[in-house]
């Protein structure tokens, strides 16, 4: 499940949008015993200037990234573009499944949950 | 199906070798599971520190992988009743780990046992484990533990049972053997189960043998 403007209109900067991950939709919801689905959200946005410079509180901007948004400001480049949006900072969660042995198994998984996005 | 494209790559990531089948033998889940998965599980754990990913910290050993595996394979063959000799029937439980891939490190096997005692009376109850090689017999005893009031019995295996620092066997076959001491009666197992956590080289650092 996405945020309703997703699809089409005017994106916005570059920030984390919502996304809903249900293990039912793809199917593992029978042997997955928790959690039933869980926030893993993504990255949409421009990384044009000044939204490339990173506000007050947030990770110093990526010098290269705020070139490169110069650089497609001043004389934009095909093939170049502005930097992209993309995670910058990821959380792990748990899973408690069934596997084919009828175990019951608990396994972490890093960089699953994007906290924040960032232009790069 | 899961077996093609990119859910496939995914399971794999998610190091799932093989495609799981959609209908698994449902079965409770361990109360133990329950609370380690919370215990772990940012959302709910809302603690304020980060949780360290290669480490189970209620169980308080190194690991990103935690397995309740239950027995496969309970039988029990009458020795002596304890009313004459002293010894109790004599239990093989069997385990199947193969489902553990050969480069994951154990750093905890415990063995869960629950044992259905006929009388009140549990002093001085003690269980001894043994491996079952193939032919049958029990090799050495190799430890002896009490049985705490209020069962459920368990023992550590790692370094004897269970090789640390290797890769687990495919198969675990125990025998037990319960030794009544003052209590003049016996149990009976209603269930044993492992409690396996392992560490993958892959994504956590293997931790250092203590010198």
């Amino acid at each position: 499940h996405t945020e309703p403007r997703v699809g089409g209109g005017p994106v916005g900067t570059c920030r984390t949008r919502r996304l809903h991950v249900s293990f039912r939709e793809v199917g593992w919801h029978r042997w997955v015993i928790a959690p039933r689905g869980f926030l893993a959200n993504f990255c949409q946005g421009t990384c044009a200037l000044p939204e490339t410079l990173r506000g007050p509180g947030g990770p110093p901007a990526l010098n290269h990234a705020v070139l490169r948004a110069l650089m497609h400001a001043a004389a934009p480049t095909p093939g170049v573009g502005s930097p992209c949006c993309v995670p910058e900072r990821l959380s792990p969660i748990s899973v408690l499944f069934f596997d084919n042995s009828d175990n019951v198994v608990l396994r972490h998984y890093e960089d699953m949950v994007v906290d924040e996005c960032g232009c790069r | 199906p899961a077996s093609l494209g990119p859910a496939a790559a995914l399971l794999q990531v998610l190091g799932l070798p093989e495609t799981p089948r959609s209908v698994p033998t449902l079965r409770p889940v361990p109360p133990v599971m329950w609370r380690l998965f919370r215990s772990r599980n940012p959302q709910e754990a809302r603690v304020g520190r980060p949780l360290k990913p290669c480490h189970v910290e209620e169980l308080g050993v190194a690991g990103n992988i935690v397995r309740h595996i239950p027995d496969s394979g309970l039988s029990s063959r009458i020795i002596q009743p304890a009313r004459t000799s002293g010894l109790c029937p004599e239990w093989t439980v069997v385990f199947d780990l193969s489902s553990v891939e050969p480069i994951e490190r154990p750093t905890r096997a415990r063995l869960e046992l629950r044992l259905e005692a006929e009388s009140e009376d549990t002093r001085g109850w003690e269980l001894s484990v043994a491996l079952l090689a193939e032919a049958e017999h029990p090799g050495p005893e190799l430890l002896r533990v009490q049985a705490p009031p209020g069962l459920p019995l368990r023992a550590d295996l790692l370094g004897t049972a269970v090789a640390a620092n290797a890769s687990v066997p495919r198969t675990l076959r125990l025998a037990l053997a319960l030794h009544p001491g003052a209590a003049a009666t016996c149990g009976r197992l209603a269930e044993a189960s492992l409690l396996l956590v392992t560490l993958d080289p892959r994504l956590c650092p293997l931790p250092r043998s203590r010198r």
